[in-house]
């Protein structure tokens, strides 16, 4: 009979993309929405 | 072929293209000391004065000394040995956890990966001779050689390494997740170097993948489908522009399931298959959630690579409709399907549904009789057509080629649906006594259960959001279930449909519209036939069904 | 039977490589970044110092309310973090713009005095992030905007 989908972690009711906090296929919870950013090479010192 | 053994033959065979192509020439001697020496004058660079274009560009400069990248060999041999020996360093680096089970992996240090990684960004965006940050936008053709240069070195390096370990349970996946992982979120920020070639740039990690697909090395599968998930990479591959990258998607989603197909049909998943299948699950429910257009543009081809027996996956497929459509809600009483704007639209399919048809050279004959409805012996000996010992492991699957009968199917329904437009403007006539519907009842009374179950799977699997084939479809299950020689065939159109309900959600909007459709019209006089009061259970699971549906 | 032997064989080795891959599936940490900046030495401080930057700042509004030299101080000491993302972006938004070549911010002291496609020349105010400390003013600078991050 398949399973509960909705045990699986994902928010399905969310109004937002899901794939942003998608934080693997492993896991049980979304990742806190850890922001996408990219630091250009010169910042580095 | 669309059928799951072509696309077993093709991860076979890309495979073996991968381990011969893996197999290199005798490095001359030191020079791994030398790559050595290379690595660790970029580690004390990238740790010492980070962010300094100087001492990069100096870096690189000694690199070009060295044949890097201008050289082809010298750099195939450079990434190589640099992944080589930076894997090595990071599974050394290995510390025990604390707390941790005996068999437990163990933490590993990224430090090395990490800095080899940003070397290679390094290597692919600033290396090209001839290119200062003026002309940057030239050289990217062949920046993008460069890339797919070092990927493909990377993944012979990451197979040839797999095969030399994984029998002794020695390969540990980490090292090279990280790797790509670097590589992916790096390469796939907005940048302007690279940025105007993103869509390159995807396709490039999507060929690795696919080269590194669960078929080709197990060993890697996990990594592997977070890497083809990570929310640097689906995305940014289905919302790539004009959707080009769709078609790379579809394939690695095509890639899992193939491999995960005999696990599922046998219905005996190991530990590591059920979780690599909830894992999927989860990804698929990414996917339905954000790009529900993505899979129901495919439904047909991940159709093909779903086992039948798996009901609930499947409906999750056919689940998935266009953001832009709201759909009636089914149970409204009295709904008026037909008068729906949308069911005169033909829904988009991006799968190419006649590939097994043509792959058996039925196409045309078929085409013929649909047009002058000739020969008759066409249409005769069209049962035996469809069987086709498909076996795997040696043990036979199914006497039926079933992608072969979803594509018949389709291809059928499609041409009735244009006769039908042709005849009248509208799918309102009446489908009976049509050439379309001649193929579709002979084949309910003269193929065995089997092949009668795989034909009304093939039906059902188009009983989807509301379009064209969904309608036409559906009317083809209810009167083939009103117009059927027996009452077992009537049963049995009532279990494709009963099978696909009991499941848990999500259950497709055009099922629900033909179960209720089939429960509700006297015309079906459904709850007469003896098969619904067969069993108290059976009569429960009736009951419950028609109640949800009312 | 030796091709049977032989796929039974085969799939064992599959299946045997699909639970070593579970086993050392890749965890959270194996595909986290850096978050936090790891200073190689670090500076013995009392517990009750934080290591860890608060939550609040994992948000860009509190940085429109930091002042300049809190910016900076961010900028060039939690480099690779998001902190240092943010306050490079709040620099931005307060017209200081970031040096390439100098790693220095800049910021127009008035209009420049010429403005070519490929420089710009007139006094600016800059960051002195290596001496003092401080924001010093430096006239007829000439700012190339290849060093334009």
């Amino acid at each position: 009979l398949g399973s509960d989908l909705t045990t699986l972690g994902l928010n399905l009711n969310s109004s937002e993309c899901l794939y942003s906090t998608f934080a693997s296929p492993w896991a049980e919870a979304p990742i806190t929405r850890e922001p996408q950013f990219s630091l250009p090479l010169c910042y580095y010192m | 072929v669309q059928s799951n053994v072509g696309h077993t033959v093709n991860a076979t065979c890309a495979a073996r293209e991968l381990r011969l192509a893996s197999i290199v020439p005798e490095d001359p001697a030191g020079a791994r000391e030398q790559v050595t020496g290379l690595l660790e004058q970029w580690i004390r660079v990238w740790n010492e004065s980070p962010g300094s274009e100087k001492a990069y560009a100096q870096y690189l400069t000694l690199l070009q000394q060295h044949g890097v990248p201008r050289n082809e060999q010298s750099t195939e041999r450079f990434v190589r040995l640099a992944t080589v020996i930076c894997v090595e360093s990071c599974v050394e680096s290995r510390t025990a956890e604390e707390g941790a089970s005996a068999d437990s992996l163990g933490v590993l240090t990224y430090s090395v990966v990490d800095a080899y990684a940003k070397l290679l960004i390094l290597l692919v965006k600033y290396a090209i001779p001839d290119s200062s940050p003026s002309t940057v936008l030239a050289g990217t053709p062949q920046r993008l050689d460069l890339l797919n240069r070092v990927l493909l070195t990377l993944t012979r390096t990451l197979v040839s390494n797999y095969d030399k370990t994984v029998e002794m349970d020695n390969f540990d996946q980490r090292p090279y997740f990280r790797l790509f992982l670097n590589l992916l979120q790096d390469l796939n920020v907005p940048d302007p170097v690279l940025d105007s070639s993103n869509p390159r740039v995807l396709a490039a990690f999507a060929t690795v993948l696919h080269a590194l697909q669960p078929a080709v090395t197990p060993g890697f599968a996990f990594s592997w489908l977070e890497l083809v998930s990570h929310r640097m990479f689906m995305p940014n591959l289905l919302l790539a522009k004009n959707q080009k990258g769709w078609a790379l998607m579809h394939r690695l989603l095509v890639d899992l399931f193939v491999f995960l197909e005999p696990y599922l049909r046998q219905v005996q998943l190991s530990d590591a298959a059920r979780l690599l299948y909830k894992g999927a699950l989860r990804v698929l429910l990414v996917l339905l959630h954000d790009f529900p257009e993505f899979l129901s543009d495919y439904h047909f081809s991940f159709c093909d690579v779903i086992p039948s027996s798996c009901i609930q996956l499947r409906n999750l497929f056919l689940s998935a409709f266009p953001r832009s459509m709201r759909l009636p809600d089914p149970f409204t009483p009295n709904l008026k399907v037909d008068l729906l704007p949308e069911i005169s639209q033909p829904p988009r399919i991006l799968s190419n549904c006649v590939i097994a048809l043509e792959a058996c050279a039925l196409r045309e004959p078929l085409d013929e009789y649909l047009l002058t409805r000739h020969p008759i012996s066409f249409l005769l000996d069209l049962p035996r057509k469809l069987l086709d010992a498909n076996t795997n492991n040696d043990h036979v699957i199914t006497s039926y080629n079933v992608p072969l009968v979803n594509s018949l199917v389709v291809h059928v329904g499609m041409t009735a649906i244009s006769q039908l437009h042709t005849k009248s403007g509208n799918l309102q006539q009446p489908i009976a006594h049509s050439t379309p519907m001649d193929v579709f009842q002979h084949l309910m009374n003269n193929l065995d259960s089997e092949g009668r179950y795989f034909l009304l799977n093939a039906i059902a699997n188009q009983l989807r959001y509301p379009n064209n084939h969904t309608h036409y479809f559906s009317c083809v299950l209810l009167y083939l279930f009103a117009e059927a020689t027996s009452e077992y065939i009537q049963e049995q159109v009532t279990r494709v449909l009963l099978e696909r309900l009991i499941v848990h959600r999500p259950h497709p909007w055009g099922l629900l519209i033909t179960f209720i459709e089939l429960i509700k019209n006297p015309r079906y006089s459904f709850w007469s036939h003896g098969f619904t009061h067969c069993a108290t259970e059976i009569e429960r699971v009736f009951e419950s069904v028609a109640r949800s549906c009312m | 039977d030796d091709l049977r032997a032989h796929r039974a064989a085969a799939e064992a080795r599959r299946l045997a490589a699909l639970a070593l891959s579970m086993r050392r599936a890749p965890r959270k940490r194996d595909a986290e970044r850096p978050r936090q900046y790891v200073p190689r030495n670090p500076y013995a401080t009392p517990a009750a110092f934080p290591t860890q930057p608060a939550a609040v700042f994992d948000g860009a509004a509190v940085f429109a309310r930091l002042g300049t030299d809190t910016l900076f101080f961010v900028f060039y000491y939690q480099q690779g973090t998001y902190q240092q993302y943010l306050a490079a972006r709040e620099l931005k938004k307060q017209s200081w713009r970031y040096h390439k070549k100098y790693m220095t911010w800049f910021q127009r002291h008035e209009e420049p005095k010429a403005t070519t496609d490929a420089f710009e020349q007139g006094t600016y105010v800059y960051f002195d992030y290596e001496t003092g400390w401080c924001q010093r003013i430096k006239s007829d600078f000439t700012f190339e905007y290849a060093y334009l991050e």
